[in-house]
């Protein structure tokens, strides 16, 4: 395990039972599984401007972040939305979940940059309710 | 659908599953083989969307993405028994969730060759998509949208632009959550999101202001002088060397603050996340004019 803070003994143990490895169909050839495996990886890519900018003419993206993390804060992505000069689509506004505000969104056309509020990186695990109404509404292309 | 990888029982569920579900393995490029799971939708299967899921890394599993944020399954602290997830997004979507690339989880290769980069991530997994597809003819036509977290940032967009070019596929769309969109921004606004939450004091602050700033533009990317860089480092210091949870900063820490030989473990992974905070270092013998300086 290479990430810091985050216990995964629990998957660990799960996914390496012999009788879920068999559930899931895998070759005895494979590995003991882990949550994070070091690779040789190499970026290639500091920014992902130019593929935003080609897909958002037409296709719609949403970028949101748990407000509550450093590792990619929520400041660099709202920044990063905004600087693509997409037409933006009213003022920022807050987002409702179970009568309660669960963050904020601000709309731009084809692409919506929103904060889920007290929520760490791995947004589902902090807040699943919300996060559950949010990709919802994306699915359906609602705001 | 590929009988043969339909999951007929999971161990630590008592009773069905509450949508089917697939694991199995799709074909990339090479003798790569890449694992996923795939879950029907519990509301629709026929209507719903399709949704693509990748945790990122680079080099974590999205089995982590299933297990503990938004598949129908969790695992329970015995590590034996698996409880139901009210709000998995299976409720609303069929969802693969894909292990990328070949080394994570329980993808691999024949080869054993686990070096890669950024493209060959994002071909390998059209690749694998498109076996997908081949395995799941009935998915085919159906809205499709990529989804990731963290390192997805990365890996999101550069497998939709290629999706994008294919026009059998129904893509609709993409989402990521703390992506890593640019990595220039996230340093810098690391700054600030430290000063304002309370981890860094006004003695650092100070110092930030003091040598990397000039008439309120600040330059914490590539620092100007020494004293800015030695601020910035004490900077991600405190953020990452003393035992700050970085992925939620309100919370604790699993396990308390983590041993030094893991710190020095964890730096591979912030290197990918952020610019080192090294000064621009002035040219010497600058020689104007020839083709060699440049």
């Amino acid at each position: 395990n290479i990430i810091p803070c985050i216990n995964t003994t629990a998957e660990n143990n799960y996914l390496n039972r012999p009788e879920v490895r068999k559930a899931l169909h895998i070759p005895d050839v494979v590995p003991k599984w882990k949550v994070c495996s070091v690779l040789d990886y190499h970026r290639v890519y500091n920014s992902m401007r130019a593929q935003f900018n080609a897909l958002l003419p037409k296709h719609r993206g949403l970028v949101y972040n748990g407000d509550a993390d450093i590792m990619c804060n929520f400041l660099g992505d709202q920044k990063f939305v905004a600087s693509l000069k997409r037409t933006e689509r009213g003022e920022r506004r807050p987002w409702i979940y179970n009568q309660q505000v669960a963050g904020f969104v601000k709309d731009y056309d084809q692409v919506t940059f929103m904060t889920v509020k007290a929520a760490g990186h791995m947004v589902p695990s902090f807040k699943p309710g919300a996060s559950l109404q949010m990709i919802t509404n994306f699915l359906s292309n609602q705001p | 659908q590929p009988a043969a990888d339909e999951i007929t029982s999971l161990p630590g569920v008592s009773g069905s599953l509450s949508s089917r579900q697939y694991s199995g393995y799709l074909r990339a490029s090479g003798t790569i083989k890449l694992h996923y799971w795939f879950v029907e939708s519990e509301r629709d299967p026929e209507n719903d969307p399709l949704v693509l899921w990748m945790n990122g890394g680079p080099g974590c599993s999205s089995l982590d993405g299933y297990l503990s944020e938004l598949g129908p399954y969790q695992v329970n602290d015995d590590g034996m028994t698996l409880r139901a997830n009210k709000y998995s997004w299976n409720q609303v979507a069929n969802v693969i969730f894909l292990e990328a690339p070949a080394g994570v989880g329980f993808s691999y290769s024949d080869d054993k060759n686990y070096t890669t980069n950024d493209d060959e991530t994002a071909e390998n997994n059209y690749l694998a998509l498109l076996d997908f597809f081949k395995k799941f003819p009935n998915m085919a036509n159906k809205p499709f949208f990529i989804t990731g977290e963290s390192y997805g940032g990365i890996y999101v967009p550069t497998l939709s632009v290629r999706v994008m070019a294919n026009a059998s596929i129904n893509f609709k769309g993409f989402a990521i959550g703390n992506g890593l969109l640019d990595t220039y921004l996230n340093t810098e606004t690391a700054v600030y999101y430290a000063y304002y939450h309370g981890i860094i004091g006004e003695d650092i602050w100070a110092k930030l202001q003091k040598y990397c700033c000039t008439n309120g533009s600040c330059s914490f990317v590539t620092p100007p002088n020494k004293q800015c860089s030695l601020a910035l480092m004490e900077t991600q210091d405190f953020t990452m060397n003393k035992g700050l949870n970085p992925y939620d900063v309100t919370g604790d820490c699993a396990g308390g603050v983590p041993s030094d030989s893991f710190k020095e473990r964890t730096r591979q992974v912030l290197s990918y996340f952020f610019e080192p905070p090294h000064p621009k270092q002035p040219l010497k013998n600058k020689v104007s004019g020839s083709l060699d300086s440049n």
